[in-house]
């Protein structure tokens, strides 16, 4: 027999990664 | 037809460390190679691959936007300590695309494209609705105030006559009615107090710069009041400039020993920079 394993789901949203366009360290014009 | 696999590109993140210091080296390549305006500072990385170059190293192929500082390219303050220049004031900001070089731990420049743009007349009265904007750095009132001041500044001086060299950044004042302005000048074989012809001056060989700003005011009487501080900076010795592979040193380098304003043609303080081959 196989069994699931029990995974606990992630509590809310998952992040998304963006890696790009970077972080904007003083503003944007 | 090269044997082994085809080399592909890597894209890291923006703000990956690595990205980072290459980002960091092309400013201060930019701020090595400007003619003339200020100071510019990384504000956002826009994008980045990163090409396997043979037979050793990487190249970063980068998007980067800057923002202009109140540093003035001959001023030799430290990027670090340069101020951004605010919204209120109405930004400069540049766009520019490089190809760095990451070989045995160091990065080099090998080519530079960047143009600069002020703000929008909107953007600026948004945040700041009677803020001044520049003013076209030819304007016949902004040319006479920096005249004016300069002027000024040498009357009041000892020493050596300095001549204008740029005209840097202007902005009409509604109230009271002025001309505010920045300009860079440099010290001349002439002393300030003996001058009768300026153009028969010449520039010291060992340069010495100075940065500006100014204030002319419409007076209740009809005339005039000048306001004008300097800073006058060291002495710079001449030395010679290392330059990346292909690039040409000689339409880059700071405005040494021209004292004619550097203007763009829409004689907005809008500058650009191309170096070398676009070529990976």
């Amino acid at each position: 027999k196989v069994a699931q394993p029990s995974v606990p789901a992630p509590e809310g949203p998952v992040p998304v990664v963006r890696p790009c366009p970077g972080r904007i360290r003083y503003f944007n014009i | 037809v090269p044997h082994g696999p085809v080399l592909g590109y890597r894209e890291p993140a923006c703000d990956d460390p690595e990205t980072e210091q290459a980002a960091l080296a092309a400013v201060d390549y930019i701020n090595r190679h400007l003619p003339h305006g200020y100071k510019h500072i990384l504000n956002q990385i826009d994008s980045v691959k990163v090409w396997p170059r043979r037979p050793t190293g990487e190249v970063f192929d980068l998007e980067i936007d800057t923002l202009e500082t109140t540093c003035h390219v001959l001023d030799p303050t430290p990027l670090a300590n340069c101020s951004v220049r605010q919204l209120k004031e109405h930004a400069v900001e540049g766009d520019c695309d490089f190809n760095v070089l990451k070989q045995d731990g160091q990065f080099s420049v090998l080519s530079a494209k960047c143009d600069s743009s002020p703000d929008s007349a909107e953007d600026v009265h948004k945040v700041c609705p009677d803020c001044p904007l520049l003013a076209p750095l030819n304007d016949s009132r902004v040319v006479h105030a920096v005249e004016a001041a300069l002027a000024t500044f040498n009357a009041q001086k000892s020493g050596s006559y300095f001549q204008l060299v740029e005209i840097s950044r202007a902005q009409f004042v509604p109230l009271p009615a002025s001309v505010s302005v920045e300009f860079a000048v440099a010290a001349t074989d002439c002393v300030a107090k003996e001058v009768v012809d300026p153009a028969k001056c010449n520039l010291l060989a060992e340069k010495q710069y100075g940065f500006c700003k100014g204030m002319v005011t419409e007076n209740v009487a009809g005339g005039e009041d000048v306001a004008v501080t300097c800073t006058v900076f060291q002495t710079q010795p001449v030395l010679p400039q290392p330059q990346p592979d292909g690039a040409e040193a000689g339409p880059l380098t700071p405005a040494q020993g021209s004292a004619a304003p550097a203007l763009s043609p829409a004689g907005l303080p809008a500058a650009s920079l191309v170096v070398g081959p676009r070529a990976v």
